[in-house]
């Protein structure tokens, strides 16, 4: 897809690797989650299991609704569920390996594509900024 | 800006409506913009007046971190804030009529551009899966 390999520059820089990617384990428990939520400020963040192993996603949204009963919101409860609970396993992820082409077909409903190696360990993230600055450096050129 | 504008189809398209467009008042309680924020699932979403003027932002981090104590979640002040006194006063916007030059810019740092009419009247959001969608849709020709 030579349009895009034009469009996006510097694809070594795209990946934002898994030391600098805000996660939880899919063992704890929900105040933990929202608590990191609320510290990093990312909506929806990675979930992995004790291997490194990508699991799911989790943001405040599902949280919060893990707890909400007919009339309340009952956080008291955010210490009795586990994030795996309660985690998106819908995950827009992709196996190393893996082409730009297929980077952008995720980007489009996703705003990030999470990225693991040959044998499953999470490796990092692409998010839209990534592929965004890239573009728009060569649109002003 | 050739390749912005070849880039981008359908730009009437691009605009999502007032009327489809989460948001909440900024006099509301931090209780009723959490519970919007968890029912819709965005983000972030907008926060205007009784004019329809836009005033800030609203996100899920806010809202907890404006209850959050030194050593517990105070979920019971929710009621006594409102949203005008956390909201981010900082919004990415135009001002119609805009040049898509202008969007492109927006974009790259914000998942989405406010727009309001010449009155400051709010008009409706781009995002970025609206310009992602367009851009697609040509790398793929
Ligand atoms: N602390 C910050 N500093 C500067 N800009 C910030 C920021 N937090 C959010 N933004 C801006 O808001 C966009 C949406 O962030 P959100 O957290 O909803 O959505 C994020 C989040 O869910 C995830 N993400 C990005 N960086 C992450 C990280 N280091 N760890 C975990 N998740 C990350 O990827 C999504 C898309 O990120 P992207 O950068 O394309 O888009 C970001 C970025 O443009
Ligand atoms: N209900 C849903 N159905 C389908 N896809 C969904 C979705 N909720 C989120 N997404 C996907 O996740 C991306 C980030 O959503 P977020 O809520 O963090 O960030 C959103 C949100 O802050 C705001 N936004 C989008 N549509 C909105 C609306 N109708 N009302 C209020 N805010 C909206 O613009 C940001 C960027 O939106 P964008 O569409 O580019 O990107 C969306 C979209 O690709």
């Amino acid at each position: 897809l030579k349009i895009a390999e034009m469009l996006v520059e510097n694809q070594d820089d795209l990946l934002v690797p898994v030391n600098q990617v805000a996660h939880v384990r899919e063992d704890n428990k929900l105040d933990h989650a929202l608590l990191v939520l609320t510290n990093v400020g990312f909506s929806v963040i990675p979930v992995l299991d004790n291997q490194s192993q990508l699991k799911g996603l989790i943001s405040m949204p599902a949280i919060i609704r893990a707890v909400t009963g007919i009339k309340d919101i009952h956080f008291e409860k955010l210490n009795e569920i586990e994030v795996r609970d309660i985690m998106d396993t819908e995950i827009a992820s992709l196996r190393e390996p893996y082409e730009l082409e297929d980077i952008l077909h995720h980007v489009v409903s996703n705003a990030f594509v999470s990225i693991v190696n040959k044998e499953g360990i999470f490796q990092g993230i692409i998010t839209r900024s990534g592929i965004l600055k890239g573009t728009n450096r060569i649109a002003h050129e």
